[in-house]
């Protein structure tokens, strides 16, 4: 009753905190077409083996470099550009950028004939699907399930260079595609800025949702040189806005509408789940989202104010329309105009003033040190995002808070490098 | 540019609904 009448988030720290054990039991909606959603890092992942290889300063620097690979392709299609002209299997140049799979959750769908399954990363930040293939004529990197293998399918087929499909990678990618010389096959290329790439033929094969959604002849890259940061998953599903992502090429099936969960912690799982309908959403708020003039595959919002304690932050209104917004499944943190987070950091922290604080962790610096209150109940100042069309999300504590253990619980949100970004 | 990340995407419900041009958000999709 204190916590509500004061307008604040009562938990329990244990419940921010991930258990050992995997907790399978996907919660929420599950339907037809629904995946079990896994953080890559938790107990869940069946690429652990039991332990944590990454950390969290490791997740969090990763992070930096996505969002700069996100802020060079806006700045890209703003005209500043160095798409590569002529790609090939055999050199692909090192561009500014940043891994574009360093998201953290995956799920698993089925490739080929008979199907294989592959622990993908889901992106609603890009737009290309592709998975390392076999033989890796140049080189693949180690991940947990068996590398596709195209030759032992009877329904893969590679895309030629003439076709108009080779021709929309350029957009989708940021890169115009190679043609082998020999076979004429569709080259595709993705690079990001820490050297991470894949590269190798744009095909078509049957894609295997769930036991009763198949796709046939959906579009993806079989990489044949893939290096980086992919953290053992076999690759990536875009999500993305372009007409080669996967919601577009499902759109005849799934109605260009899907949804997903992310669990409260690494220890549990989430669904990603396919097409609307029958009723299955309640309780929703809707915001229009819009097309950043600068890049139409992602998701652009609005975001409207921000509020803390039940205050609205005082920001002038342009501060958030001159940069614009997106949301994206890969990005961790979320990042704010600098003179936002000055902002919301100084009213979180009086919010938080009772609690010693701890040492930052990476691009987190408002940090606390929670292990006196492991088994008590704590209050955190709860945090609104109002979006256009007057849509008041409330995130949950586990929304608010990157707990990396209880000597280091820290604000999940960080600044842009400025105001203009 | 701001971007909205997956931290505090997390226990929501989040829909993307391209026909009709709108994102949903709902409380408790998977606690």
């Amino acid at each position: 009753a204190t916590a509500e009448s004061n307008n604040l988030h009562l938990l329990h720290l244990n419940s921010l905190l991930p258990s050992s054990s995997c907790s399978s039991s996907t919660k929420g909606s599950k339907r037809k077409g629904s995946l079990e959603v896994v953080h890559k890092y938790g107990p869940c992942s069946q690429q652990n083996d039991g332990e944590r290889k990454v950390t969290d300063s490791d997740i969090l620097n990763l992070d930096k470099e996505r969002v700069k690979y996100i802020h060079s392709r806006i700045s890209k299609e703003l005209g500043g550009d160095d798409s590569v002209k002529e790609l090939d299997s055999a050199t692909l140049p090192a561009k500014s950028g940043t891994l574009i799979g360093s998201g953290n959750y995956f799920v698993v769908v089925g490739l080929g004939t008979p199907k294989k399954d592959l622990s993908l990363i889901f992106d609603t930040g890009s737009d290309l699907t592709w998975t390392q293939c076999q033989p890796c004529a140049r080189s693949c990197y180690s991940q947990q399930d068996p590398i596709f293998d195209p030759s032992k399918s009877s329904t893969y087929a590679n895309i030629t260079c003439t076709s108009t499909l080779c021709t929309q990678l350029s957009s989708a990618t940021g890169n115009d595609p190679g043609c082998s010389s020999s076979t004429k096959a569709c080259i595709y290329g993705i690079q990001y800025g820490d050297q991470s790439f894949s590269v190798g033929y744009f095909s078509r094969e049957r894609l295997t949702v769930t036991a009763t959604d198949v796709i046939n002849n959906f579009l993806f890259g079989c990489g044949q040189n893939n290096q980086g940061l992919f953290g053992g998953s076999a690759g990536l599903i875009g999500l993305g806005r372009h007409p080669i992502s996967f919601v577009q090429q499902t759109a005849s099936k799934y109605n260009k509408i899907f949804s997903y969960c992310l669990p409260s912690t690494a220890s549990s799982t989430g669904h990603l789940t396919f097409g609307g309908g029958g009723g299955a959403y309640r309780n929703l708020v809707y915001t229009p989202f819009s097309t950043l003039s600068r890049s139409s595959s992602f998701y652009g919002l609005d975001i409207v104010s921000i509020t803390v304690d039940g205050v609205k932050l005082s920001l002038s209104p342009s501060l958030f329309s001159s940069g614009g917004a997106i949301i994206d499944s890969g990005t961790v943190i979320t990042r704010l105009p600098p003179t936002a987070y000055a902002t919301l950091r100084s009213a979180f922290r009086k919010g938080m003033s009772k609690y010693p604080t701890a040492p930052e962790l990476s691009i987190l610096d408002t940090c606390y040190d929670l292990s006196a209150y492991k088994d008590k109940d704590i209050f955190i100042p709860p945090i609104n995002f109002v979006f256009g069309g007057s849509a008041t999300v409330k995130l949950q504590p586990q929304g608010v808070l990157y707990v990396a253990s209880t000597k280091q619980v820290c604000l999940a949100f960080a600044p842009n490098g400025d105001d203009s970004d | 540019v701001t971007i909205f990340g997956n931290v505090q995407q997390r226990t929501l419900e989040v829909v993307y609904d391209l026909g009709s041009g709108k994102i949903g958000f709902g409380a408790g999709g998977c606690q």
